[in-house]
């Protein structure tokens, strides 16, 4: 591999499918997104919408944020609200064709980047490890 | 910068030092650990004993994992147990004098390394983001 296969790397190569991703809609309760949370094992996933959309991304920590009371963790909270009240939508997105080092200034702050197609399409997301699976390989030879 | 000096770079100039780490005791009861993770925000942290040495990592996940009954989150677990029950103990630990690297290989699978001394006192972790913005500015070049 050289520098210049690096930096034209094509990221599609590199992302974890749409159909392989955790993921909950924007209206399912608190509940049932920490349960998905608990059992894939993931910190955070992405929330889409009816038609496939990517709404936001939700975390064990902004759950757990939002039912922290003053005294203790106020567990009853779960079942009355949604993923819309907690999720974050201000996370960068990456489109299908944007150059590796894109989603390597990208992934600086983020564990993982959505990536959608033109037609704002979710595809799949680009996690780290996937990126420095790639340049260690990249610094091995 | 050329690619020796990212094969060259020193370990220590990325870590976040260990007194900047947020960190539980072994012996920490559960409650504890998960308090001290959701008011840092952090997914996971480490566990070190009486004198500074690494014991293991705890993280939300394996918190909720272990009180996770089959009908709901059994909450009440969480004072009853400690830190010691819980903890990951098979985590790869890198040296301080370790190549650039052996931490990206490594870092494939962790969100952060864990760095010690030749004496196995706890000197501070190394995050994927420290290797990633390293990387970045490689690249970049
Ligand atoms: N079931 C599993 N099998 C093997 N390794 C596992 C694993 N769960 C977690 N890990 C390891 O732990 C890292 C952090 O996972 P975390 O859940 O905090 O953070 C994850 C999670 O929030 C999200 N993610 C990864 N795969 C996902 C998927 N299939 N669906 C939804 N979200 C996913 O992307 C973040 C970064 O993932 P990344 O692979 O860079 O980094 C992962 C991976 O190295
Ligand atoms: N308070 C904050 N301010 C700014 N950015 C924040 C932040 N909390 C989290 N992030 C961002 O989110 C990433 C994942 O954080 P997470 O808590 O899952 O995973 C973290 C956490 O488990 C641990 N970590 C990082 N800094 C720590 C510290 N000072 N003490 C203890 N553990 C730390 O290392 C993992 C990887 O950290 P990394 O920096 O690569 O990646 C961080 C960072 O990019």
């Amino acid at each position: 591999l050289t520098i210049e296969d690096v930096l034209n790397k094509d990221i599609m190569d590199l992302i974890i499918p749409s159909d392989q991703v955790a993921h909950v809609q924007v209206d399912n309760p608190l509940e049932h997104a920490l349960l998905v949370l608990v059992k894939t094992g993931y910190s955070a996933i992405p929330v889409l919408d009816a038609s496939y959309k990517l709404r936001g991304i939700v975390s064990k920590t902004l759950i757990l944020d939002f039912i922290l009371g003053i005294e203790r963790i106020e567990f009853e909270k779960l079942s009355d609200h949604r993923v819309s009240e907690v999720m974050k939508t201000s996370m960068p997105i990456l489109k299908t064709d944007d150059p590796f080092i894109e989603a390597v200034k990208l992934s600086i702050n983020e564990t993982f980047l959505c990536v959608e197609d033109e037609n704002h399409i979710f595809q799949g997301i680009l996690p780290r490890s996937a990126l420095l699976k790639f340049l260690n390989h990249y610094l091995r030879d």
